[in-house]
């Protein structure tokens, strides 16, 4: 392995974690790279984990090969409305959802591949101005769209067909609902983060509002990445885009912050920075299972260990440059760097 | 942080909240 390929612990005593890479992706058309994910994809009876790629008007999927190669195997082309992100679905087979729009989201689509005849379909799942949106569990999509006078929180139940099925609505808060997470612990559960910086808990089940939390930080829009419940505490992990440097903490890509719901008091708990002599602003990241990573304004990519609050591995930008994309595959073992030219860069995280 | 920064903590606060808020 060249330096280039082996990424930095960032000191002699965290070198129990690093970044190594496995394989690289190239989109032949050189299009700018908007996105990248996982999802399982079933034929023949294989169940494999595939790579998909977004670009701005189109969407590939990259099945493993022997070696650590990949090779692409579908590709959805989009032509009328850009894609902006891919919405993953975490415990969905065969199926990839993508959300579409200029400055904001319009559409959110799904795509798949028919089981009769092989075909690329697409289906239109929503339309409107779209604020957020998240997968989860029990094949479900939150989103959250129009104006703060008529917000509508959705959920949306998707078939294995790709239709979306059942619908229901939570209750809106009166403030722009920007980010959603899950609450580990509570199926029931589900968090948003607003653009005045509060902190709601919805009830699944019952579409209620339970609480809306003051986050605590003049900063505002706030995005919850991460949420979990213990104790009768709620934890979860936060990014602050907007926030400027601060002379006590400098400036943490991710916080994380624990509530009580009952009372809606919160406080501090951890900061999630670079270790000294680095540098870099967050610019975008993902959170999943005990693992942070996020792309700094340096061309960078961070990552955290959650529980320890360290910082695990620095990749600095390649010979090919920095990197602008950043995403945890379906487990946290594997971790997924992208750049403006389309390529995918694959590492092992252990 | 110890219960007097954050309150009165509670382990079934999923459900108390759920039968005080309305609906």
């Amino acid at each position: 392995l060249t330096a280039e390929q082996l990424a930095v612990a960032p000191s002699d005593n965290l070198r129990d974690r690093s970044l190594q890479l496995a394989s690289k992706l190239k989109n032949p058309s050189s299009s700018c790279a908007v996105d990248v994910s996982t999802v399982w994809w079933e034929s023949a009876g294989c169940t494999e984990l595939c790579i998909v790629t977004a670009c701005e008007t189109f969407i590939s999927l990259w099945k493993p090969l022997a070696s650590n190669q990949w090779r692409k195997v579908y590709t959805w082309h989009l032509t009328e409305i850009p894609v902006i992100q891919i919405v993953p679905l975490p415990d969905v087979c065969n199926l990839v959802c993508v959300a579409l729009g200029d400055l904001e989201i319009g559409e959110i689509r799904l795509l798949l591949c028919s089981s009769e005849d092989g075909s690329l379909k697409q289906s239109l799942v929503k339309t409107g101005n779209i604020k957020a949106v998240l997968g989860l569990t029990n094949r479900k999509l939150v989103s959250s769209s129009g104006t703060l006078q008529d917000q509508q929180i959705e959920i949306i139940s998707v078939s294995e067909a790709g239709r979306s099925n059942e619908r229901q609505t939570l209750m809106p808060p009166e403030e722009t609902i920007l980010a959603f997470a899950e609450v580990e612990g509570f199926r029931d559960a589900l968090v948003g983060t607003t653009a005045v910086n509060s902190l709601v808990v919805w009830n699944l089940k019952t579409g209620q509002i339970l609480n809306k939390m003051p986050v605590g930080y003049s900063y505002p829009a706030s995005i919850c990445h991460r949420a979990y419940s213990d104790s009768g505490l709620l934890f979860v992990v936060l990014s602050h885009p907007h926030a400027k440097e601060n002379e006590s903490c400098g400036n943490p890509a991710f916080r994380m912050r624990v509530f009580n719901p009952k009372t809606a008091r919160s406080t501090g708990v951890m900061f999630f920075s670079l270790p000294p002599g680095h540098s870099g602003r967050y610019l975008e990241g993902e959170v999943k299972g005990v693992s942070a990573a996020a792309v700094l304004t340096s061309g960078a990519i961070a990552v955290w260990d959650l529980f320890s609050g360290q910082c695990t591995a620095l990749l600095p930008p390649n010979a090919d440059g920095n990197w602008s994309l950043v995403r945890w595959s379906v487990t946290d073992s594997c971790l997924l760097a992208g750049q403006k030219d389309g390529s995918v860069y694959v590492y092992h995280y252990s | 942080c110890s219960e007097s920064d954050l309150g009165p903590i509670s382990l079934n606060w999923f459900e108390e909240l759920s039968t005080e808020a309305p609906s």
